[in-house]
Formats: C-alpha cells, sequence, structure tokens
C-alpha cells in the first residue's frame, strides 16, 4: 500500500 | 515601521501567482535578512519557502522583525492591480492591521495605493533540517513544467528516479504509461536550457503531480529548476529569484508501506 506522508513527519515545529 | 521599495515589483507578482493556490493564508516575515515566508498547504503535504533578501530592495526598513498574515488570493488580487513595470513598495506601521501596497510608473505619472487588512494566522513555523541530498538535477524550468503537465494527463503521481544514465519521470494511469527519460546535457548553447545531473547515490521517489504542477507556477520566475532528491525524504524544487533569494517547495513523498 502506497501512502501520501505529511511533511509534518519529516520537519518539526520549532 | 516597514517599508520595503522593490524597483522590479513584477517579481513580487510573479512569487504570488507562483504560491497563492498551494497556500491560502501565510504570514509574512520582516526581518532585516529580508522578505520571507514559510507556510504548509492545507494537508501538510508541501510547504513553500520564500526569501527575499534585504539587499534585493532599493530601499528596505524594518525597524522591528514583523510578521504580517495575509490571504494570499486578496493579496495577489491588489498586486494584478500593479503593472509589469511598477516600482512596489510594501508599507506598514508597527501595531496597524492594515498593509500599503504602493505602485509607480516608470515614469512616475501614475501612483496607486490599496491598504489590505491583516489577519491573524496561527503558524507553525517548521525547522527545515540540512540536508546532503543524493541526487541535484537542474534542468530548464519550462522543460519540467512541460513533463509534469504532460504526465498528469495520463496519471496521478509521478516516479522520480536519478541513475547515471539521466533522470527519469514515470507515471500510469488507467489509460496506460509514460516515461521520460531526460539525459545531462551540457552542449547547449546558453547555459539555464543545460540538464545537468548529480549523482551521489541513485534514487527513486514517487510524488503526487497534483503538486509538482502546483510547484510549476513559479516556472516564470526563473528559466531553471533544481530538484533535490534524497531517498525517503521531501524533494526539494526550488526556483531562484534573480540576485534577491528564491522560493523552494518541499514534497513529501508517497512511500510504500
Amino acid at each position: 500500500m502506497i501512502r501520501q506522508k505529511s511533511i509534518l513527519s519529516f520537519f518539526h515545529k520549532t | 515601521m516597514l517599508e520595503l521599495r522593490l524597483v522590479q515589483g513584477s517579481l513580487l507578482k510573479k512569487v504570488l501567482e507562483s504560491i497563492k493556490e498551494l497556500v491560502n493564508d501565510a504570514n509574512f516575515d520582516c526581518s532585516s535578512t529580508g522578505f520571507s515566508l514559510q507556510a504548509m498547504d492545507s494537508s501538510h503535504v508541501a510547504l513553500v519557502a520564500l526569501l527575499l533578501r534585504s539587499e534585493g530592495f532599493e530601499h528596505y526598513r524594518c525597524d522591528r522583525n514583523l510578521s504580517m498574515g495575509m490571504n494570499l488570493n486578496n493579496m495577489a488580487k491588489m498586486l494584478k492591480c500593479a503593472g509589469n513595470d511598477d516600482i512596489i513598495t510594501i508599507k506598514a506601521d508597527d501595531g496597524s492591521d492594515t498593509v500599503t501596497f504602493m505602485f509607480e510608473s516608470p515614469t512616475q505619472d501614475k501612483i496607486s495605493d490599496f491598504e489590505m487588512k491583516l489577519m491573524d494566522i496561527d503558524s507553525e513555523h517548521l525547522g527545515i533540517p540540512e540536508a546532503e541530498y543524493d541526487a541535484i538535477v537542474r534542468m530548464p524550468s519550462a522543460e519540467f513544467a512541460r513533463i509534469c503537465k504532460d504526465l498528469s494527463s495520463i496519471g496521478d503521481t509521478v516516479v522520480i528516479s536519478v541513475t547515471k544514465e539521466g533522470v527519469k519521470f514515470s507515471t500510469k494511469g488507467d489509460i496506460g504509461a509514460a516515461n521520460i527519460v531526460c539525459r545531462q546535457n551540457t552542449t547547449v548553447d546558453k547555459p539555464d536550457d543545460a540538464t545537468v545531473i548529480e549523482m551521489k547515490e541513485p534514487v527513486s521517489l514517487q510524488f503526487a503531480l497534483r503538486y509538482t504542477n502546483f510547484f510549476t507556477k513559479a516556472t516564470p520566475l526563473s528559466s531553471t529548476v533544481t530538484i533535490s532528491l534524497s531517498n525517503e525524504l521531501p524533494v526539494v524544487v526550488e526556483y531562484k529569484i534573480a540576485e534577491m533569494g528564491y522560493v523552494r517547495f518541499y514534497l513529501a513523498p508517497k512511500i510504500e508501506e
């Protein structure tokens, strides 16, 4: 199954 | 007090046209470094980072760091009223809930000002880690736009693969499949027409074409685009803004789970 990742799983809140 | 005078006003018009469909509302941050923005699309799949460095403005006054929340569609509507040759000045007073865009025609015979209401936006500023990319492709921006448009008539996603053979863009859909391979090509008349591939490791990543097509709205800003890829990381699609900065789009990949 191919899932669209969220950008939030790579970049974190500062 | 904020006063930023941009002689090449068309750049700001093009910037807004390039991001207004991806992002609805965003905070523009103004500091001694420049005029910048970082915002995600509403689905949190893509992120746009804009920088217009202070040195690129003819006059740049920003007494203290200021964050101005704007509806990008409304801002684009106002900037559309500026002529392509107009000088644009952005003005705001401390504590004001409005921003003013002033447009001056090159011969100074027409001066307009448009006042726009600011908005409070709860935005999450994200830290973008410095990354070493496995592959960096620089190609004509119009070529990249053409490829994204062509493939989206066949499928919804694009697989971008970089090998020593070149960069391959592939899609599949109900009616069939398509593959477009661009090889490194530096023997061109103009450097901006070159396709240059720097590869440390082969990369293959899958992305939604809906988003890459949004990014190509930035094509009028730069004749070249740089695509930086690492396996399992967001792709960075960068359009440089002549001598001023950049618009970078980050897009999270689709991953097999």
